[in-house]
């Protein structure tokens, strides 16, 4: 199924972009 | 306590996005977090879609809140 597995890339996206905050905000030395 | 936490961290997500304090997210100030963050402007544009859920371009914190806790529940699960 091709939109099942454009909202698994989504959600993959998703996750980096929330991680990528994540971590600015915990400050990397 | 956690549900205040987690309001506060998104909070925090919104206003870095929306650096002109305008009280939505546009798909411009998504680009501008190019550099800053480490994705790319086409992965950047894809959060952007999938977080504006009723497509019209910008980006509430009601929507940011729900694919943040998406986000979160997603870890959870997997």
């Amino acid at each position: 199924d091709p939109n099942m597995k454009g909202a698994a890339a989504n959600e993959g996206v998703l996750a980096n972009f929330f991680n990528s905050l994540l971590s600015k905000k915990t400050g990397s030395p | 306590t956690g549900q205040l936490t987690m309001l506060e961290k998104t909070h925090e997500f919104f206003q870095i996005c929306d650096v002109e304090d305008k009280g939505f997210i546009t798909r411009r100030d998504m680009q501008r977090l190019h550099g800053e963050l480490p994705l790319s402007a086409d992965e950047l544009e894809n959060v952007f879609d999938t977080l504006d859920a009723d497509g019209n371009g910008f980006l509430t914190l009601e929507e940011f809140t729900t694919g943040f806790s998406e986000f979160l529940f997603g870890q959870k699960i997997s």
